[in-house]
């Protein structure tokens, strides 16, 4: 994996493969876990970082669940390379992962993701048909169980926020839930889109401030602050509710609501004027000043357990 | 393929509520077939918008009927996405002899 070209976009199957190289590398800090498969069968990867123990805390990051937003499964790659070369040198991720797992889904969106390389570069949503309708997908950031069908998503199938029939109708979605709940010790849980340079906490369903919103603000302040330290990329932080707009059966309000303190979701870049369409020159860029910003959040997440 | 020849993105900038609640109207309207790459937010803060061509003129004159801001993200998309594609191709046969 050290010829692996992170500059530029991937297909599914070059990202997959990536994923089982870094693995045969590294057998004594990562695997891969099949969670569960996509409506078109493609199995959803999990890249697990551990150094040993059984169901140790963990933090779980996940890009790509909004297929079109490239920049986030480009840099999800690099996260899984950067965790791979910094155990061991660097000082505050080697302490991490000396006591805590990560868990890194890439390509959260499969089906959407080959859609995009092959059929139509706008996709955003999963694949799965929708009865009685001639449009098709749902919007996995829509379909969870918290506050599901709510204001601030669509009941139209053929709509970009269309909720899907019930929650956890996609089984992208459900094998997440089943994952976490499983797991039981999640301690953190990053959700990463794109675009538009904000760091978002719950909730997004409810103007109820979260109970730890103190906590998760000035973490979030932390975070964006350090992200701006390499190139000065501006972010915006704050509650779903408070900083976009009402968004139900969202991701971390599902994982927030099951207790996952630190629910955190990403909106990276565009700065300039391309949106979705992010050159690929700017994807490492994006990556090292993400990355700072996880680090804020899983150094914090190591050193206040709960 | 899904193509967008003539597909423009623009950016409106909402200068006060009532225009914030015009924009958020144009959400509605399915026959435009819009999509909202950044969704409406507050009073100042960009909306980025993906218009195909078929409804691009009447939704220029609807926003500039309504003295609503905007410019041009994106003049045509598919040039981006042509150029985007061309890139990654190219880059695929520099890296398949490595392979």
């Amino acid at each position: 994996t050290d010829n692996f070209d992170f500059s530029r976009y991937h297909t599914i199957s070059e990202i997959y493969s990536f994923q089982d190289m870094l693995v045969a590398e590294n057998p004594n800090l990562v695997s891969k876990i099949v969670i569960g498969q996509s409506y078109e069968g493609r199995p959803l990867n999990v890249l697990k970082f551990s150094t040993g123990g059984t169901n140790r805390p963990a933090i779980w990051m996940d890009t790509g669940i909004h297929s079109r937003e490239w920049v986030t499964q480009a840099s999800g790659t690099w996260f899984a390379k950067k965790i791979v070369s910094d155990y061991g040198s660097d000082p505050a991720l080697t302490a991490i992962l000396n006591k805590m797992d990560i868990f890194l889904e890439i390509v959260t969106n499969p089906d959407g993701y080959y859609f995009t390389h092959n059929s139509n570069r706008m996709w955003r949503k999963t694949r799965k048909p929708n009865p009685g309708s001639k449009c098709v997908g749902v919007d996995p950031n829509r379909n969870w169980d918290a506050g599901f069908g709510g204001p601030g998503a669509s009941s139209n199938p053929c709509s970009e926020t269309y909720h899907g029939p019930q929650a956890n109708s996609e089984p992208e979605v459900k094998s997440i839930v089943d994952f976490v709940k499983s797991h039981g010790n999640i301690k953190a849980f990053i959700s990463i889109h794109s675009y538009s340079q904000m760091l978002l906490y719950p909730y997004g369903y409810t103007r109820t401030p979260a109970k730890d919103k103190a906590e998760l603000h000035a973490l979030a302040k932390k975070a964006i602050t350090d992200l701006a330290s390499l190139y000065g990329t501006r972010y915006r932080y704050g509650s779903i509710v408070s900083t976009i707009y009402q968004a139900s059966g969202g991701t971390i309000d599902w994982t927030y609501n099951q207790g996952i303190k630190y629910s955190y979701t990403f909106e990276l870049r565009d700065t300039g004027r391309y949106g979705f369409i992010l050159p690929a020159n700017q994807i490492i860029p994006t990556a090292n000043e993400t990355w700072l910003a996880l680090m804020a959040i899983m150094d914090h997440t190591y050193k206040n357990p709960y | 393929k899904e193509t967008f020849e003539g597909h423009q993105v623009l950016r409106i900038v909402p200068k006060d509520e009532v225009q914030l609640s015009l924009i958020k109207d144009l959400e509605d309207m399915i026959e435009f077939e819009l999509d909202f790459w950044k969704g409406v937010t507050e009073v100042a803060s960009p909306v980025d918008v993906r218009v195909p061509l078929h409804s691009l003129q009447s939704i220029k004159i609807y926003l500039e009927t309504q003295d609503i801001l905007y410019s041009i993200m994106i003049e045509d998309l598919q040039v981006m996405l042509d150029e985007e594609q061309e890139e990654i191709d190219s880059a695929a046969r520099v890296a398949e002899p490595r392979n």
